[in-house]
């Protein structure tokens, strides 16, 4: 389930 | 979240934990970096200001915590700690950081994803952080052999941005949507700049001798 965030990355 | 990603967190994490092991089990902080600890402890205060106002995952919360707690207790060790600090080479550690401070902050000013505050200072911490190694990688140049937990360091470190690339591919392959540019050209500058330690810790792995790189 990946959020639609833009920096869903460390 | 892919398999790429995940190790590279890992080693990140690993990283970390080889660094507050050294520090912490010999008391001592010989060969590492202040500068490059401080510019570190930026770097992830600076991208992770959405701490509290977006909620990714656990694992993203968890992760954002234990990386800003850990840069921020390695910093406050080696400057304040009474028997660790006695063994910082001050005297080697003189790379002008506010340099690397100041690019990063003028190229985030220009080349960002959107003009907001928190999108500027999250384009700083990319750009920051590909250069943050600098100081610690000059600072084992001069001390010339390294001790292998800070050689260890430095190689986690590297691995986890290279894993990185991997997990960039893989969601450009496999999504849509591929918004993460800033990210990608930043971390190859950042694992370039790794190479050439690679290839000296690499020669010295080969030929099991103590890791002598060029003055």
């Amino acid at each position: 389930r990946e959020q639609p965030q833009d920096h869903d990355e460390l | 979240m892919n398999i790429f990603r995940l190790a590279g967190d890992m080693t990140h994490l690993i990283s970390v934990l080889v660094l507050l092991l050294k520090i912490y089990a010999t008391k001592s902080c010989s060969g590492i970096s202040l500068k490059t600890q401080e510019l570190y402890a930026i770097v992830f205060v600076t991208r992770y200001l959405d701490l509290f106002t977006d909620f990714i995952s656990l694992y993203n919360t968890v992760m954002k915590l234990v990386f800003i707690g850990s840069s921020l207790a390695i910093v406050w060790c080696m400057r304040y700690h009474r028997v660790v600090r006695r063994s910082y080479d001050r005297e080697l550690d003189t790379f002008r950081y506010w340099i690397l401070l100041g690019v990063s902050f003028i190229l985030a000013l220009v080349l960002h994803e959107k003009f907001t505050l928190q999108e500027v200072f999250w384009a700083f911490s990319i750009y920051l952080e590909a250069v943050a190694i600098l100081p610690q990688l000059v600072l084992l140049q001069r001390s010339g052999n390294v001790d292998n937990l800070a050689g260890q360091y430095v190689f986690f470190l590297g691995a986890y941005r290279a894993f990185y690339i991997l997990n960039w591919i893989y969601r450009y392959l496999t999504e849509q949507r591929f918004t993460r540019w800033i990210s990608c050209v930043s971390g190859l500058v950042q694992t370039a700049l790794y190479a050439d330690f690679f290839y000296y810790y690499f020669i010295s792995w080969k030929n099991n001798a103590k890791l002598q790189l060029p003055a």
